[in-house]
Formats: C-alpha cells, structure tokens, sequence
C-alpha cells in the first residue's frame, strides 16, 4: 500500500494472545523465478494507547515506556513440529501510535527456500517488557498491534515485497558470440579458452586436460532507482558475478620415489556455469536447516 | 580466471608449496590406466552436471 507499483499483501492474524500474534501472509504468485526478491518489510499498525493508561505512563520515566518487538519466522515441519528463527527485534516506545516497519527479508529467503508445496509466510510477533523484571510488569501489553477486520481496516498487517524483474536487472545468459568487446553491454557469460598446454609450469606435469573452456562473465548490470525501506550497510552496486562454477578435474603426473604415476585431481570452481548481477554486500540467505 | 590462479589451485589441491621437477623422460611412455581414466571422466561428467552454489 504504501509504494506506489506493487500491489498490497493483506495478511491475518490467526491466534492472538496478549503478547505474542501469529500472522499469516499467502505467498503464493509472489514471487515468479523471474523476479529477485530484494527486501521484505512488514509494516504493522501499533494502535493508540488509549487515554487512561496513557496518563499513567506519564508517570514512567521515557526509558521505562519501551517494549520489544522481536518478529519470528515461524515453520511447520513435515512432522507437525514446528521451529521458528529469529528474523528481527528492536525496541518500540509504548507511547507512540502509527506503522511500525520491520526488516523480514531472511523469513522471505527461507520461506523460498522450502519444498513446494509452500506452506503460508508465517511470522509470530511477539511483545515483551523491555528489560525482565525492571519497570512494570504489564506495560508491554499496552503495544497492541491492529488486526484484520479491526475498526482501522486499513490498519491490517501489510507485507511489503520489493522485487526486480530478472528480465531488466538481470544477466542475459551467454554472449552473442559474434558481438565485439564494444558491443557487449548486459552481464553474460562469455567464452574464454585457457590453454594449458602452453603455460611452462604445466609443462611434464599436466597430461588432461590440455586446457578448457573457462568462461567469464562480462558485460554490466542495471542498477535500481528506488531507494530500499531499510539501508543496509556496506552493500554496494549490482555487478556481474560468477553466480555459478564447476569443478575442473586434471590428470597429473605425480613422481614418487624415482617411479612416475599419473592420478586424478578436481580444482574447484574453475569453470563459469551461469553469470548473475548480484548485490556486492548483500546479504547471503541462511541456509534452511534439514 | 588467470593462469596463476589455475597454478595456485592445483598446488593447493595437491598439497604441494611448488611445482614439482619433472622432465620428458618422467612421462615418456607413460600410460594412464583404465581406473584413473574412468575416475577422470566420472568428475568431467559430474562437473558438467554439478552446480554449486557460487555467489
């Protein structure tokens, strides 16, 4: 809702207890293979404090009138169990009343990373005292956050996608054999033949391959003009990257004890298999446990 | 990828600080066997099916 090209994600809030809320987002047509997903925000409506208690927070000093917000990647295992992963937390002033945004990009990569069928996005919210035991006990029941079919319906949990289309801002495969240097403008992947026989040092020693097609990727990538809800640090522009490598296996000769033997060696990542623009600096998505 | 990288790679690979001295004669008439060759073809197939993850 809050950009001006991408279609809103309403989600549901399915089990709600006083501190902790389970929402659920359908996913489902999302997210094409031809889109990167770049970041996922949820944006949450923490509603007014209402009037009376709000008077007695005036009694807290500003540090006592704080909760934590900690936001959970919730997943259903096949067996039933289910585990979550935290995904982001911080620190919200019970005073304040508004949209909340939260960084849920690494539930957005895991929930990717699942076996289809996909289940929901599922993200348990939960509200906690700032610091256990200090301030009073229930101060951090007064950040509610707005449900579906709340008197603000237009308050309801949103999940913002923001994705770039693959067929723009992405690499073009293999380069046209026939383009010169000149005309090579998009990221591909471009011949690029390494002839071992004629390197001095592989000379005796390297009987297979005599050499190999090693690819590289050339060519540059479109950079996106809009501005990302949360700034990560460190991230730089897209470039064109060897998203994808091969082993290269070679046949040496291997000298032991005045006897020479030929054996089998793998170098890894020696060959080009796909080229991709990537962010430098951006984040590498956890690897989903088993 | 640079021849260096390449050399850099397989002393790694073998354990090796440098290249090893080795002259015609060492490899004169030397024949691969039938079992390191199968194992040179089963990692060039694997290699052409294989896809790690790079980035």
């Amino acid at each position: 809702r809050f950009s001006q090209n991408f279609r809103e994600v309403a989600g549901r809030f399915l089990a709600s207890e006083a501190s902790t809320h389970l929402l659920v987002f359908g996913m489902e047509q999302r997210l094409p293979p031809s889109r990167e997903l770049v970041q996922a925000v949820l944006r949450l409506f923490q509603e007014p404090v209402p009037k009376a208690a709000l008077r007695r927070l005036e009694r807290l000093p500003t540090r006592g009138a704080r909760a934590r917000v900690t936001i959970e990647w919730l997943r259903v295992r096949d067996d039933g169990s289910n585990g979550t992963s935290l995904i982001d937390s911080r620190l919200v002033s019970v005073r304040e009343s508004g949209w909340q945004a939260f960084d849920v990009t690494e539930a957005v990569n895991f929930w990717q990373q699942l076996r289809r069928p996909r289940q929901p996005l599922l993200l348990q919210v939960s509200v906690q005292k700032e610091l256990p035991g200090a301030g009073p006990a229930d101060i951090h029941r007064l950040v509610r956050f707005a449900e579906q079919g709340t008197r603000a319906a237009r308050a309801e949990p949103q999940l913002e996608l923001h994705t770039l289309d693959l067929q723009d801002y992405g690499a073009q495969g293999n380069c046209d054999p026939e383009a010169g240097e000149s005309k090579i403008t998009r990221c591909c992947r471009r011949e690029t033949y390494l002839d071992l026989q004629g390197m001095k040092w592989a000379e005796n020693w390297v009987l297979e391959p005599p050499g190999f097609l090693a690819y590289e990727c050339v060519g540059s990538c479109l950079q996106p003009p809009e501005p990302l809800t949360f700034k990560w640090p460190f991230l730089g522009p897209r470039q064109c990257i060897a998203s994808e490598t091969a082993a290269l296996p070679m046949i040496v000769s291997i000298k032991e004890g005045g006897r020479t033997r030929p054996q089998v060696v793998s170098l890894p990542n020696m060959r080009v298999q796909k080229c991709s623009c990537a962010w430098d600096g951006a984040l590498v998505p956890r690897a989903l446990e088993p | 990828l640079t021849e260096q990288q390449v050399l850099h790679s397989l002393l790694q690979q073998l354990g090796l600080h440098q290249v090893p001295v080795l002259d015609r004669a060492d490899v004169e008439g030397l024949a691969v066997p039938a079992h390191v060759r199968a194992e040179y073809v089963a990692l060039l197939q694997r290699s052409h099916g294989d896809r790690s993850r790079g980035k």
